[in-house]
């Protein structure tokens, strides 16, 4: 329900 | 990649060194929570996992091997190299009171329920609440060297630029992680009262040290 996302951040 | 969480990482790497430099140079680590530092070292262990499994760039591995690095170098430093000089009287802060309540969240609220994204989740929870037990040994103490002073306005900073970074990507990319925003905003709001007392020593009488009222 929250996109999923790849963590591109630290 | 832009400049304000160019600016941000350049910000938590200069708080990680100060710290580091402090309890280095001065062979003791009175005045820091080792609690805290605890804190962070989980947090960048549960996020960095992916560090094997998820390249993105050179500078994120490096960045991500230097923290992991750094924070638990911090660790040796308190609670072995210079044990004798770790203040627990004043490192009171119950960890109980916020590893669980993380835990329960990001079981609860996460973008996909897989263990690394948990993991990822409630390192970013963790982080948000992680300087708490720093906060609270300052305001017993009742001051901070003014070394540890800057670490914190190093370290608040960091996550405060990371916002505007937010903001920046939203607008330039489209991109937003409310967890990470939301998580971010407590953080930076944690320090507010820090931030108005780092600022305005300069003006304040007689302030050589940093003086927190509980």
């Amino acid at each position: 329900w929250l996109p999923k996302r790849k963590h591109d951040e630290l | 990649m832009n400049v304000f969480r160019l600016a941000g990482d350049i910000s938590h790497l200069l708080a990680i060194i100060i710290l580091l430099l402090k309890i280095w140079t001065s062979r003791s680590c009175a005045g820091i929570s080792g609690k805290s530092q605890v804190m962070f070292a989980i947090t960048y262990t549960a996020r960095y996992l992916d560090l094997f499994t998820n390249f993105i760039s050179l500078y994120n591995s490096t960045m991500k091997i230097i923290f992991l690095g750094a924070a638990y170098a911090t660790l040796y430093l308190i609670y072995v190299r210079f044990k004798a000089t770790y203040d627990h009287n004043h490192d009171t802060f119950r960890v109980e009171f916020l590893l669980i309540p993380t835990v329960i969240l990001s079981v609860l609220i996460n973008h996909d329920f897989s263990p690394l994204e948990i993991l990822w989740t409630f390192s970013i929870y963790l982080e948000s609440v992680a300087i708490l037990p720093q906060l609270f040994m300052v305001s017993k103490t009742g001051e901070a060297e003014s070394i540890t002073s800057h670490y914190l306005f190093a370290l608040g900073s960091y996550r405060a630029l990371y916002i505007i970074n937010w903001v920046y990507r939203y607008y330039a990319e489209g991109f937003y992680d409310l967890i990470a925003i939301v998580a971010g905003v407590v953080q930076t709001v944690l320090y507010c009262d820090f931030f108005y007392l780092y600022i305005t020593k300069g003006s304040r009488a007689n302030a050589t040290e940093m003086s927190i009222e509980a």
